[in-house]
């Protein structure tokens, strides 16, 4: 299946 | 303290319209360069950056810097109590608790003043940095936002395909199937009306529908919009402000 990608899986939060 | 004023409120007005309905809460950050955002919707998908930009004033002083934490859905109900061609301005205190949104009809000798109070919000702030895409598309933002419409009433997601000809919108749903096809082309007359395709890489990825109808959203604030994209990463897209920007980056589908 195809998923959604969460922002946090590419950005790094600070 | 801060004290912006705008030449016309309908800046504003478009700003809250184009990111109300994808995030409710979110911290204005003003600085001697102007007032920033960045906010990510609750599903933490889609984040939004603006920047409204010292020069989109027609006055602007802030002398340090000073947070104002809004809920969008309470501004949008003051902000849309003004005329769009009124002045606009924005007033707070060093450590504001509210902040005042004063409007000028510039004909009559009206004026009106709202306060709104303040929230103080956390906020998780990402760090992004400059990215190498392998495709920009530039395109009239409301024929983006058109082919958006109408491909999202097929599908709850948005294929978009970038071959070194064109680009190709596309979406695969229960009852049917839907694409547009682009081609870049150069409108001498209008540039505005101009597709620009530059790609160093075909690009095949997959996005929510609902939320590029939330991005176009951003469409009455410039007549065209640009999209980055780069494979199995976040999407870019950009409407350019008189100075300044709202960007939206959104996080694509794909299979593991």
């Amino acid at each position: 299946a195809i998923n959604q990608k969460k922002l946090i899986q590419f950005y790094v939060k600070t | 303290m801060l004290e912006g004023k705008f030449e016309e409120s309908s800046l504003m007005k478009k700003v809250v319209d184009a990111i109300k309905d994808s995030v409710k809460l979110c911290n204005f950050n003003c600085t001697e360069h102007g007032v920033t955002v960045q906010a990510v919707d609750d599903s933490r998908v889609l984040l939004i950056s603006l920047l409204i930009g010292e020069a989109s004033f027609e006055e602007y002083r802030c002398d340090r810097n000073i947070t104002l934490g809004i809920d969008l859905e309470s501004f949008n109900k003051i902000i849309k109590n003004g005329n769009s061609s009124d002045f606009l301005t924005l007033i707070a205190e060093d450590s504001p608790d509210n902040v005042l949104i004063i409007f000028e009809d510039k004909k009559k000798d009206r004026v009106s003043e709202y306060s709104l109070k303040l929230m103080d919000l956390d906020s998780d702030f990402l760090q992004i940095d400059d990215m190498e895409f392998d495709a920009t598309i530039t395109m009239p933002s409301s024929e983006f936002a058109k082919i958006t419409r109408d491909l999202k009433t097929l599908s709850e997601s948005l294929q978009i395909i970038v071959t070194k000809e064109n680009v190709k919108f596309s979406s695969d749903g229960d009852f049917g199937t839907g694409n547009v096809v682009l081609k870049g082309f150069v409108d001498m007359d209008k540039p505005d009306e101009s597709i620009k395709i530059d790609m160093a890489r075909p690009i095949n990825l997959t996005f929510g529908a609902k939320y590029i109808a939330d991005i176009v959203k951003g469409t009455s604030l410039s007549e065209s919009v640009t999209i980055k994209l780069a494979d199995k990463s976040p999407a870019l897209f950009e409407y350019k402000l008189p100075s300044g920007f709202l960007r939206f980056y959104l996080a694509p589908k794909f299979d593991e």
